[in-house]
């Protein structure tokens, strides 16, 4: 199984 | 004050539809140019980016910044009662506590009005680098649907790559391995539009996505065509293009990674 990355780690906090 | 109308009520309804498996209540925040809404899911795996532009309205008109917080699930109901042909107009004082949604029927015999009441939503808002990916992808929605729909029986990851001459999508099952190639074309569709899969590859790419979000984000009914965007290891882009101007919607999905 593949793990899913989060969104948050490539895009950040305005 | 925000003022606007859409020519067609199911605009906004065919919207609502796509990201409300995604999104159970989000921002939307409305200025001169237009509206915008930025989401992630619960999980933080994908997010949702709408932006309307005023001048795909009939008519529109916001005069001060205001921030309409909306829940999906009461957006849905109230849309529901708008009949394709319909026409919207959505109004909203500078308090921002309300939404008034008026559909009005083509012929102008039939009239009807919602009134919603709107939440304070504490969202997160983040910044979406300007990425000049490595592969786009153009094809018709209905083959991305198509696509997305039959290997999700499949397996839970689905793999694309793609090189100069083809993109493959690929998933391995626990019992069986499920595959379709596009190689660029040009054909014409039932509307006697053309349709065709395009190929742009500045370097090869091989991503790993998350089927069932890649199932909910391939919406047939949004645009004719879909754009994907890709690179290896970050999040993959599938944009919608709405037509006379009137914005897009993109979702963002992170890899999965080993």
């Amino acid at each position: 199984t593949k793990r899913q990355s989060s969104i948050k780690s490539f895009f950040k906090p305005k | 004050m925000l003022e606007g109308r859409l020519t067609h009520a199911s605009t906004l309804k065919k919207i609502v539809e796509a990201v409300k498996d995604v999104i159970s209540e989000a921002n939307f925040d409305c200025n001169d140019s237009g509206i915008t809404l930025q989401c992630m899911d619960s999980g933080h795996v994908a997010l949702v980016l709408l932006q309307l532009n005023s001048d795909g309205f009939e008519d529109y008109r916001c005069d001060r910044n205001i921030t309409l917080g909306i829940n999906f699930a009461a957006l849905t109901k109230v849309l529901k009662c708008a009949a394709n042909d319909d026409s919207l107009t959505l109004k909203a004082d500078d308090s921002g506590d309300r939404l008034n949604f008026v559909f009005e029927s083509q012929k102008g015999d039939r009239v009807s009005e919602f009134d919603m009441k709107l939440m304070t939503i504490d969202a997160e808002l983040l910044s979406i680098p300007d990425n000049d990916y490595d592969v786009t992808i153009k094809m018709s929605s209905a083959e991305f649907s198509r696509i997305c729909k039959d290997l999700a029986n499949f397996g839970e990851t689905m793999n694309i790559s793609a090189d100069k001459e083809s993109v493959r999508f690929g998933v391995e099952g626990d019992v069986s391995a499920a595959s379709v190639v596009l190689r660029p074309n040009e054909t014409i569709d039932e509307d006697e539009k053309i349709v065709s899969t395009s190929i742009m590859v500045k370097k090869e790419t091989n991503v790993n996505l998350s089927m069932k979000f890649l199932k909910t984000f391939a919406n047939s009914s949004l645009a004719g065509s879909v754009t994907l965007e890709l690179q290896d290891d970050i999040p993959c882009l599938i944009k919608y293009v709405f037509p006379n101007d009137l914005g897009v919607l993109c979702f963002y999905l992170a890899p999965k990674g080993d």
